[in-house]
């Protein structure tokens, strides 16, 4: 979950 | 990262050095939607809460700093600099049309029942829409200055750029986002009547001009 929905986007 | 994304990034920058400097040489805040600048400061601060204890990078971590820092400080020019410019009489998009609803849809769709998700997920929604006053605003008057123009241009461009990104991303990581790509993409759609008078007036050097 967290590596799918890292929200690393801006 | 990848190219669709850090250019899409650079747009964003972009956008926001254009409309501090039209806001700075015009001394002028006029024809600029203080409410729609009101909302990326909410977008920002409740998407960027993970400032405080997610790491990412260093290039997320200053960019997102300086979102937050830009988008506050565009409020102190036109609230307070420049406040006798900013006219709230034709700034008259109703606001808690837009609030409402994109928090309802953060609760309905997430990716897990914390706080921060949720108000991930709210930020992902109002961003998607809350370049409307500003594009109201431009309706009601039917004309923009062309450093205006510009600046709608430059997140524009942002939002389409996201676009190959996500498409990129999904065939090398076989990562997607749903709640972003459908916000995303209703976004870019916001913008592509603006697009059209853009592509046809301002960039063959006429003023942007909306027909009567």
């Amino acid at each position: 979950h967290e590596e799918v929905h890292g929200h690393d986007e801006l | 990262m990848n190219i669709f994304r850090f250019f899409g990034d650079i747009s964003h920058l972009a956008s926001i050095f254009i409309l501090i400097h039209k806001i700075h040489t015009s001394r002028s805040c006029r024809g600029i939607s203080f409410k729609t600048q009101v909302l990326y400061v909410a977008v920002f601060v409740t998407r960027y809460l993970d400032l405080l204890y997610s790491w990412v990078s260093l290039y997320n971590f200053v960019m997102k700093v300086f979102f937050i820092a830009s988008s506050c400080y565009i409020l102190y020019l036109m609230k307070v600099r420049f406040r006798p410019t900013n006219d709230p009489s034709i700034d008259t998009f109703r606001v808690e049309y837009l609030v409402g609803p994109c928090a309802v849809l953060a609760l309905i769709f997430n990716y897990g029942y914390a706080v921060t998700e949720v108000l991930w997920s709210f930020s992902i929604f109002l961003e998607s829409v809350a370049i409307l006053p500003q594009l109201f605003m431009l309706q009601r008057t039917g004309e923009a200055e062309t450093i205006t123009t510009h600046y709608l241009a430059a997140l524009g461009a942002y939002r389409t750029l996201y676009i190959p990104n996500w498409i990129y991303r999904y065939f090398s990581e076989g990562y997607v986002d749903p709640i972003a790509v459908t916000a995303g993409l209703v976004q870019t759609g916001l913008y592509l009547d603006f697009f059209y008078v853009y592509f046809t007036k301002v960039l063959q050097g006429q003023k942007f001009e909306l027909p009567a």
